[in-house]
């Protein structure tokens, strides 16, 4: 994972799959796939709407309700 | 969880403030997660 | 406008208000702070959640204020 983040972080997040954050496992990638948070920047965008509340994010992360706004 | 789908984004927000539950702005891809932390406080 | 973009990318975003967001005027700011769109990382959020698509972003700074979960 460490070295997952570091490959992540080492240039701009572009049009990275969100398979390329650490942590986000193949299931859980597919889950947010579903959702149309397919690239990383995506669930970046996530993050600060949860104004960067890691405990928010963490329960979003477990159950990735709410499709992102360009689905809804 | 249903009820809270008439609620608008400004009334929701109002509830996880009385409940001060921390939050932030209210869109698409925050809403869900917002009413269910609202039927977890009362229920 | 470009002189208040230039300030804000000039440095890392950290906690600056939606105000220093170029084009954010006095009133959109306002409405935005009432949203829970205070800060302008949060604002970038949506932008990444609406995946950068700037018809949609400019579409939803038009009227920030959401419809409920029924009517959208």
């Amino acid at each position: 994972a460490s070295q997952k983040h570091r490959d992540l972080v080492a240039e701009p997040m572009g049009e990275k799959p969100v398979g390329s954050l650490s942590r986000i496992g193949e299931v859980l990638g597919e889950k947010l796939e579903e959702r149309g948070f397919d690239k990383a920047h995506v669930v970046l965008g996530q993050f600060l709407v949860l104004k960067r509340d890691e405990d928010l994010f963490r329960e979003w992360l477990k159950d990735p309700c709410g499709a992102n706004a360009k689905q809804s | 969880m249903d009820d809270y789908a008439v609620l608008s984004d400004t009334e929701l927000a109002a509830v996880l403030r009385q409940y001060n539950i921390p939050h932030g702005p209210i869109v698409g891809s925050t809403r869900k997660l917002y009413e269910k932390k609202i039927f977890e406080y009362e229920t």
